[in-house]
């Protein structure tokens, strides 16, 4: 009889566990389940089998890399965004060193003008990765700081301009608005910026990243995700359901806290780390 | 919401007096993916359910209440008394001063920001804290506390660029004995539970300075990550407390359930905005609602 192979319950439990545990959420889980457990009947898959079939199902998920979209004149410009603590200062300061690497001028926009110390750190960066920063003082208007910096980087005709934005939680719609505003004073300044809106998120996020994505995205468009901390046990599985829902490409993938600790995303390790 | 969805798998029980197997392994379904929806750990929803199912199969329905009211009871329940046991915000001192205090956890999770939070909090409790910045590692991290301490008019450690995290955290607390502050809160820097170096690191701090609280800093937002984090801290260091940040956002902070589950140290205050003043201590039955939705 066609599809009626004896399917291994337990087997297939232990890898639904390990997608929770993972964080891939309970809706994305149960269906991808669902999808190899149909398979398994059909193909009678075991222990190794149903594995493959659920790492094939995940890796399915992405599309083959696709480069940045290309720049019309002008600098580059990437604003970095995110909620509070998740490793947006940290990614700048590693995309700048990249790009210097890369032979690229590049700029670094301290626009968090709020939390206390956020220019020195960015500063500190600046020094280490050995590039400019354009700064106001603390508690100046972000998307003026945006503004000069794009101006002096139109001028100056600078390849790259990374811009580090405050933390903001994505239910606090007035700092939303703020970076909407901070997007539109770009977009004034160098047609076509911001080109690339990176939202940082944490490994170690549960099933909120998928709402903190779809606020930012609401609010300033994303066009990638950073996966940082994915050096620790954390396997960051709610970026998969955040490209699911909004279509949005993983970039890169953060491994530490030093300055080349920063990876292109590579799906297949990552569906590695959700398979366990 | 959870009673909503709870109302209509229990319409077929209306008039019986108890609830039948069936019926309740639909429901106990459902509050499964309501858990994990809020980032409940896999494993602590499983006990949970389990402990759910037995209380509901043993118990008459009440007059009072629906099958699906019962069940939403009992749930609520069990979260609570997993949550409430232990005194939220209360925190334990020295027999003699000062009341040294470590806040760890890992990168980001606002152990800098609490440290200063937490220093306003003992001030407003008549107390004299001293804030000592024992993160040598980030960029500009002792600035980050001195600048948000001074904002509300803590005293701030200096240190003439130390590098060793002990030996700051011991001058810290002989300022304190020298200078009268009789509470000292050390803030480290963020770690991986998976770094031994820095976790041997952590170890020596508290072998150093002997404090009576070692609160373990976690963001609402931590999913299934939450129990082997703060597992591995509590093993590392014994734990004392935690505390919950960033819960002005929308995460719905199964974290908390995890966490108590797996090290049974008791939530003491959480974190609800970037302001030193947003702080409080936890209140178990607001955090059940939150988890529930
Ligand atoms: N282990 C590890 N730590 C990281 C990584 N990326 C950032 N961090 C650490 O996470 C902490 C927070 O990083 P920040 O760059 O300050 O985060 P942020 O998003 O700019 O924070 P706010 O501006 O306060 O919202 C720091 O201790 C970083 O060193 C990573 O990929 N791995
Ligand atoms: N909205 C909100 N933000 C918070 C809360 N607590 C901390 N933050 C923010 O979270 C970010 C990280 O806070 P820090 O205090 O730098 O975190 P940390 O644990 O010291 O970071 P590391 O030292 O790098 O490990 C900052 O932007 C804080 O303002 C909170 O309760 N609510
Ligand atoms: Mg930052
Ligand atoms: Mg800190």
């Amino acid at each position: 009889v066609l599809g009626s192979k004896a399917v291994d319950e337990d087997a297939i439990e232990e890898l639904e566990a390990s997608l929770l545990q993972a964080d891939l959420g309970p809706a994305l889980a149960s269906e991808v389940i669902g999808r190899v457990r149909e398979r398994a009947r059909k193909d009678g898959l075991d222990g190794e089998g149903l594995r493959g079939a659920v790492r094939e199902a995940l890796r399915a998920a992405f599309p083959p890399a696709g480069g940045p979209p290309a720049v019309g004149a002008g600098p580059r410009v990437s604003l970095v965004v995110g909620v509070n603590g998740g490793g947006k200062t940290t990614t700048v300061a590693k995309l700048a060193a990249r790009e210097r690497l890369a032979g690229r001028s590049v700029i670094l926009v301290a626009a968090d003008t709020f939390r206390a110390a956020a220019i020195d750190q960015l500063a500190t960066w600046a020094g280490r990765a050995g590039v400019e920063l354009v700064k106001q003082r603390e508690g100046a208007d972000p998307s003026a700081v945006v503004f000069d910096a794009l101006r002096a980087a139109r001028q100056r005709k600078i390849d790259t301009v990374l811009v580090d934005t405050a933390g903001r939680l994505h239910t606090k719609s007035n700092l939303m608005a703020e970076l909407g505003k901070m997007s539109r004073v770009a977009a004034r300044e160098v047609p076509g910026a911001p080109h690339d809106v990176l939202l940082v998120v944490d490994a170690t996020t549960g099933q909120n990243g998928l709402s903190q994505a779809q606020e930012f995205t609401r609010a300033a468009g994303i066009t990638g995700v950073v996966l940082t901390k994915l050096d620790g046990t954390a396997k960051g599985g709610v970026a998969l359901a955040i490209h699911r829902q909004l279509g949005v490409p993983i970039r890169y993938v953060g491994v530490g806290e030093g300055l080349d600790d920063l990876l292109d995303f590579d799906p297949d390790a990552y569906v590695d780390g959700l398979v366990g | 919401s959870l009673s909503e969805r709870m109302q209509g798998i229990f319409r077929s029980l209306s008039g019986q007096v108890r609830i039948n197997e069936s019926v309740l392994s639909d429901a106990l379904r459902e509050i499964r993916v309501a858990l994990l929806e809020a980032d409940v750990h896999v494993g602590v929803v499983r006990a949970l359910l389990e402990r759910v199912r037995a209380k509901a199969l043993g118990e008459e329905v009440l007059r009072s209440l629906s099958p699906a009211q019962m069940v939403v009871k009992i749930v609520r329940d069990e979260l609570t008394d997993l949550l409430g046991e232990g005194e939220p915000g209360r925190l334990k001192f020295a027999s003699r001063p000062p009341s040294v205090m470590l806040l760890v956890g890992l990168q980001g999770s606002g152990k800098t920001t609490t440290a200063a939070k937490l220093g306003l909090w003992l001030k407003g409790s008549g107390r004299y804290p001293l804030l000592v910045p024992a993160d040598v590692y980030r960029p500009a991290a002792i600035e980050q506390l001195v600048r948000v301490g001074k904002s509300v008019g803590l005293k701030v450690l200096e240190h003439a660029g130390d590098l060793d995290p002990v030996a700051i955290a011991r001058n810290g607390v002989l300022e304190a004995r020298r200078s009268g502050y009789d509470t000292v809160l050390v803030d480290t820097a963020g770690r991986l539970h998976i770094d031994d170096a820095l976790m041997d690191e952590l170890g020596r701090v508290r072998s150093a300075v002997e404090p009576v609280e070692i609160l373990f800093v976690a963001d609402a937002m931590t999913g299934q990550d939450a129990v082997r984090s703060a597992g591995e801290f509590h093993r590392a260091l014994g734990l004392t407390g935690i505390v919950l940040t960033k819960l002005d956002g929308d995460a719905r902070g199964g974290a908390a359930l995890s966490i108590r589950h797996a090290t049974g140290v008791p939530i003491k205050f959480v974190g609800v905005g970037e302001r030193p003043s947003e702080f409080e201590p936890f209140h178990p039955d607001r955090m059940v609602g939150r988890i529930l939705g």
